[in-house]
C-alpha cells in the first residue's frame, strides 16, 4: 500500500456539494462512490444525481425492515447501491439536479450515466480499508459527527468520541504525516469528503486520525461500503 | 509555556467571562459572514443563547481534540440535536450494522496489503 493516497489527485472525485437543510448525507455518499467507481470503470468522471435516490429511493435494509431510505429524512448507503442495481443507476446532476426537498420521482431510465455493478462491506480493519479504496476507488462510510458541527480544519482526533453512526460521508484517500502537536508526533489520518459545502471544513473536506492506536475514531472504520460500475455510454 | 503533554479540558479559570464579553461580537460577524437572517427581535436573541452554547461547546472540542481547530462554523447558531435533525441522516442501528457486517452476501473479499 503506498503510503498516502488521495484520488483528488487521480481526478476520481467530483466538487464538494451542499446537501443544505435535508438529511439526504446518505445520498451524496453514495452518488460520490458511483462517480469513482463509474471513473474507474470508463476513465471519465461524470457528477451524478443525488436528487433521483432523494426521490425515488425507498429501498428497505434487508436486516431491519422498518428502516427505509426517505429523501430528507435518511437513509443508507447500501440499500441504496441495491436500489441503484434494480433501477439500472443514476442520472446526471445536469438532467436531474438537487434541490434539497423530497419530491415526486421523475427518474427516466433513458437518462442514465452510471450503473452499479456490485457492492460490498469492507471489514473494520484499517488496512483492508486502505487496499479497497486503492484498488476499488472512493468509499462509503458512516461516521460520527458530534465533532464535524464545530470543525475548521486540521487532523481531528478527539480523546473521546462516540462510535454511533449518524452522518455518511466519502473516504477519498488517506495521509501519513499530519502533524499533532499534543502528542508530538506526525499522525495518519483519512480524508473525507463532506456534502456540506465547500465553506465548511478544509474546503469541505475533514481530516480525522487513522492508525493502530486510535482505530476506529468516531466509528469511521465501522460502516464503510465499496461499489464497482459498470460501463454505460 | 504550557506543558503540551498535560493540558485541563474542564472548566475554569476567567475564559468564560472573556467569552461571554466577547459573544455578541462574534455572533454579529457570524451573522454578517453567513448571511443569517432571523425573523424577529425573540429569535434573534435566542440564537445568540445558542451561538453562546455553541462557543463553550467549541472550546470544550478544541480542548478534547488539539490536533484540529475548532471554531465558529456555519452551524454555530443550531442546537445539537436541530444539527442532527437537519444535516445528519444516516439510518442505522448499530445492532443492524452488526447484523449485516455478519451477513457474507456482500462481503468485501480481503486484499492483500503487504509488499
Amino acid at each position: 500500500l503506498p503510503g498516502d493516497f488521495d484520488w483528488r489527485d487521480h481526478g476520481a472525485v467530483g466538487p464538494v456539494k451542499n446537501q443544505g437543510s435535508c438529511g439526504s448525507c446518505w445520498s451524496f455518499s453514495a452518488s460520490g462512490a458511483l462517480e469513482g467507481a463509474h471513473f474507474l470503470a470508463t476513465g471519465k468522471l461524470e457528477v451524478l444525481s443525488e436528487q433521483q435516490m432523494v426521490d425515488c429511493d425507498h429501498e428497505c435494509d434487508p436486516s431491519e425492515p422498518q428502516s427505509c431510505d426517505s429523501g430528507c429524512n435518511g437513509g443508507l448507503m447500501t440499500s441504496a447501491f441495491s436500489y441503484l442495481m434494480k433501477s439500472g443507476g443514476l442520472e446526471s446532476e445536469k438532467d436531474y439536479p438537487y434541490s434539497g426537498r423530497d419530491g415526486q420521482c421523475k427518474f427516466d431510465k433513458s437518462k442514465i450515466v452510471a450503473s452499479v455493478q456490485n457492492f460490498s462491506v469492507v471489514s473494520v480493519d484499517e488496512d483492508q480499508i486502505a487496499a479497497n479504496l486503492v484498488k476499488h476507488g472512493p468509499l462509503a462510510i458512516g461516521i460520527n459527527a458530534a465533532y464535524m458541527q464545530t470543525y475548521i480544519g486540521g487532523v481531528s482526533c478527539p480523546y473521546i468520541c462516540g462510535r454511533h453512526l449518524d452522518h455518511g460521508v466519502l473516504l477519498v484517500g488517506y495521509g501519513s504525516s499530519g502533524f499533532a502537536p499534543i502528542r508530538l508526533k506526525e499522525k495518519p489520518y483519512w480524508i473525507i469528503k463532506n456534502s456540506w459545502g465547500e465553506n465548511w471544513g478544509e474546503h469541505g473536506y475533514y481530516k480525522i486520525c487513522r492508525g493502530s492506536n486510535v482505530r476506529n475514531k468516531c466509528g469511521v472504520d465501522s460502516m464503510v461500503s465499496t461499489v464497482s460500475a459498470i460501463h454505460t455510454s | 509555556a504550557e506543558d503540551p503533554l498535560i493540558r485541563q479540558v474542564v472548566p475554569g479559570g476567567g475564559d468564560d467571562n472573556d467569552l461571554e464579553l466577547n459573544a455578541e461580537h462574534h455572533f454579529a460577524s457570524f451573522v454578517r459572514r453567513f448571511g443569517k437572517s432571523y425573523r424577529d427581535a425573540d429569535e434573534h436573541a435566542y440564537r445568540l443563547s445558542v451561538f453562546k452554547a455553541n462557543l463553550r461547546r467549541a472550546r470544550r472540542h478544541q480542548l478534547l481534540d488539539p490536533c484540529a481547530e475548532h471554531g465558529v462554523t456555519k452551524f454555530s447558531d443550531l442546537t445539537p440535536a436541530e444539527f442532527r435533525r437537519t444535516y445528519l441522516g444516516l439510518r442505522k442501528s448499530r445492532r443492524a450494522l452488526l447484523r449485516e457486517l455478519g451477513e457474507s452476501a456482500h462481503e468485501a473479499p480481503v486484499l492483500p496489503t503487504d509488499g
